[in-house]
């Protein structure tokens, strides 16, 4: 039996919101210690992998390990029937069909219950080993939305270069080009608009706009986005949960 | 020419 209670409805919403735009069908593998699930994109370019901890929901409860099959369309249809500041509970049995959402409003005596059917996805389960990067960035996740936004009107590729005290983002394109630099910084009263760098190796790293712009969909979920860059391997864009997170693993594109 | 790489050259299934 799995019984997981968002205090918020929102907060589901902001998660299934943050990458129901690239991938449609995810596995959701429900365990004693919380929700897990992972997608890759059909052009197998983005990976996103979701870990939703217990501290994250006001109860949480999974008796026996069950995995949810779901259509994200379907599943935000039903999102959009509740209201942001409803308790939301997940339940469903061990061997589900369909999985229930109950919405109760907590000022009102209004509860709606919506059934969604589950569905067989056969995805694979992709081992990510821990990989080690060349930079580590965290920034406020507003400002990296906006310069995704911005320079992927310029270009479909985004080029990001780290040095050891700037970091540059350019787009070069056909109507013309464009960059934001920024360099690190510490903002004592606002934390969280700090920009921190670590720094082993140098980058310049390209990937394609349309992907950072699914990825930019994840920062409703935090005020922060963390981003892992090496010349060898995807890079990591990270949005914390409370317990938790949203990862997107981004496959570079390459000069040929 | 820059050209898309994959996930697959870098992940493994578990």
């Amino acid at each position: 039996m799995l019984e997981a209670k968002f205090e918020e409805a929102s907060l589901f919403k902001r998660i299934i919101d943050g990458f129901k735009d690239c991938v449609q069908l995810v596995n959701f593998q429900c365990k004693e210690d919380g929700i897990i699930a992972q997608a890759v994109d059909d052009s197998r370019v983005l990976l996103v992998s979701l870990e939703i901890g217990i501290e994250a929901f006001q109860n949480y409860r999974c008796d026996h390990p069950v995995t949810l099959g779901i259509d994200l369309t379907s599943l935000s249809k039903i999102l959009r029937c509740g209201n942001n500041t409803d308790n939301l509970t997940l339940i469903a049995d061990d061997t589900p069909d369909s999985v229930l959402l109950l919405f109760e409003d907590t000022k009102k005596d209004r509860i709606a219950e919506y059934s969604l059917k589950l569905m067989d996805i056969d995805a694979e389960f992709l081992k990510i080993e821990d990989l080690a990067y060349d930079c580590t960035l965290k920034m406020p996740s507003p400002e990296f939305s906006k310069i995704v936004r911005d320079l992927s009107q310029l270009s479909d590729s985004i080029n990001i270069m780290i040095t050891k005290e700037t970091i540059k983002f350019v787009a070069d394109g056909d109507i013309g080009s464009g960059s934001v630099i920024l360099k690190p910084f510490v903002n004592m009263d606002k934390p969280q608009e700090s920009i921190n760098l670590n720094m082993d190796q140098p980058v310049d790293l390209t990937f394609g706009s349309k992907y950072l712009l699914d990825i930019v969909k994840g920062s409703a979920l935090s005020d922060n986005v963390g981003v892992r860059l090496s010349s060898e391997a995807p890079a990591l864009f990270q949005f914390d949960l409370k317990s938790g997170y949203l990862q997107f693993f981004l496959a570079p594109k390459f000069n040929d | 020419v820059l050209r898309q790489k994959t996930l697959n050259s870098f992940f493994i299934a578990a």
